[in-house]
């Protein structure tokens, strides 16, 4: 399932509502340093379902919240939402008749959490079980984040083992 | 269990071997066990010849060509369970031109069917990129998305 | 002993304070004791506020802007005993172009007379450069220096 | 003392004798990965009298030495000279009436080791005391080597206070 768009609201520093489409092929992002190009890839990473704190960036998963600026007080809530092109026939019979599939994921100060996939709440459950059938789940390789390439390097034998277990 | 550290082992190996002469051009490259022997406890140690070089351990290596050897350990983990889309946060800083070139080419080569989303600040991956998206902050603290264009 | 540590802490600090408001422009930055109370033992740590947003430990900031700080620091002990030449090798690879400027920029402000040996891929670090050796290996192994042009 | 020069011969990669002359300001060393540049920081961080084979990324002092490429065998001799402009009063007297002040380390493959100073034999003893005396040798921030930089910003506490403490 490919990824169509990606839509950021109050997560991080997107206080506005921010929507990137992604094309075939390669896609560069770009810009100066601490303006956000990070912060997609958590998004991302946070809406595919990403339950460890320590993968965010962050200690707390209300890090994820907007929590203010100079001129901006900080929000209540953080939601990101994924659209995909349901392509790979993998997809659970429910969303045969969907030419997309669409994932939304948000959370509140509060520490409460909802998810809904095309618009309709669903459990966290719902969304990991709909990951696994479409191949989308495995998160490991498939997102290399700031300083991934120097921990690698930096690898004992017994890491770069664990590193090669995970991928069975 | 054994087999399957054998099995998955054997397979990013095979990806490893094919990946390294492409990134090190007339070079090669490959994992090895600390212990042969001992399959449940062995350690994993990348092996890497340049052209013209040594086969050497990473840690013996230039800065970019441990960067391009981790790069392509990580790919060709990746390729045994690809994903359709791939996320990829400056992974190119350390590399020169002709590297950037190499690992673009990989890219396309091993996952023509698939997304790569690509951070970076390097002038020659922003060329070869399809699509670009600019991340700026005209209001301190807050991201704004603006439309890029390369000279 | 602690005197000695107090002192060169406060040195360090004055002159991280200094550079930090160049680099991050608006923003300010200082060393904390994590433990005023005990200078034998206690650790140091990194504050940065990056203009428009808040006080907040290194470890929040973005990957350039982590270097940035990193830097700032090597550089604030560099000039409580400046030597008359100073190596830097590749310290600019996470910067986008309008920090490697500023980077430049307190080079050429704190150590106007001190030579600076700077080691890059960056173009824009080359464009400042008032010279510049290009080094190749034409025989695979073998290093060689040649002149540079830059476009 | 600025430097003026460095000749390299037989120094890891630099199998040829190369010469790299240093003008006031900012001097650029490019190329492309694997070539030599952060060699040639080595080397200038052995003629200074670097005797800790961590610093310079082997594990023997003979790991200096050229070991050989596919065209050309290993060399018996590796050999750093540092030429500095002697502007600024602070040379130890004999070394009055000299403009430059040559440094030379050499190291043989059986482990042996030569000093020079204006071509002249000294022990290294002699050349630690000149750079103590014209403030050259305060090598831990002079040279910042590949990857130092992230070294500090995943340093803890501790680590930060011995990095002070160093600069007392
Ligand atoms: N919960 C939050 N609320 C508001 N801002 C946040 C929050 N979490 C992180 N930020 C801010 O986001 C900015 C970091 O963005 P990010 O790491 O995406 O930068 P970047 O574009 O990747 O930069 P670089 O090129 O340096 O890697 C930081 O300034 C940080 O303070
Ligand atoms: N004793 C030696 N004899 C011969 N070659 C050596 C020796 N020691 C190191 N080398 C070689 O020098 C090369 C590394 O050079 P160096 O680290 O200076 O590269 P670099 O130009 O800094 O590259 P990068 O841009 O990737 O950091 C390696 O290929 C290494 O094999
Ligand atoms: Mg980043
Ligand atoms: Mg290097």
């Amino acid at each position: 399932m490919k990824i169509k768009a990606v839509d950021i609201l109050g997560f991080k520093s997107f206080f506005k509502k921010t929507s990137l489409s992604f094309l075939p092929g390669i896609t560069g992002l770009v810009g100066p340093n601490g303006c956000g190009k990070s912060n997609v890839v958590d998004a991302i990473r946070w809406a595919l379902g990403e339950q460890s704190a320590k993968h965010l960036r962050g200690s707390l998963m209300e890090d994820v919240i907007f929590n203010g600026s100079r001129e901006k007080k900080p929000l209540g809530m953080a939601e990101v939402s994924l659209t995909f092109a349901n392509d790979n026939g993998n997809a659970p019979v429910q969303y045969k008749e969907f030419s997309e599939i669409e994932i939304t994921r948000r959370v509140f100060r509060n520490g409460e959490s909802e998810y809904y996939i095309n618009k309709t709440a669903c459990r966290l459950k719902d969304i990991t079980e709909l990951f696994l059938d479409t191949g989308v789940g495995a998160k490991a390789y498939s997102i290399i984040e700031q300083g991934r390439v120097d921990t690698i390097i930096n690898s004992k034998p017994q890491e770069l083992r664990m590193l090669i277990e995970e991928a069975a | 269990s054994r087999e399957r550290f054998r099995d998955t082992f054997y397979k990013v190996n095979e990806n490893f071997k094919e990946i390294l002469p492409l990134v090190f051009t007339g070079g090669k490259g490959e994992l090895i066990l600390t212990d042969e022997s001992d399959l449940l406890e062995t350690g994993v140690e990348i092996m890497v010849q340049p052209a013209g070089k040594s086969l050497r351990h990473i840690s013996l290596l230039s800065g970019g060509e441990k960067a391009l050897s981790a790069i392509s350990l990580l790919f060709a983990l990746y390729l045994i369970k690809p994903t359709p889309f791939c996320l990829l946060d400056e992974v190119d800083s350390p590399l020169d031109d002709a590297n950037v070139d190499r690992f673009v080419a990989i890219l396309r080569q091993f996952a023509p069917n698939s997304q790569f989303i690509v951070i970076t600040h390097n002038k020659k991956t922003m060329e070869i990129a399809d699509t670009l998206y600019g991340i700026t902050m005209e209001e301190p603290g807050v991201s704004k998305v603006v439309s890029v264009r390369l000279n």
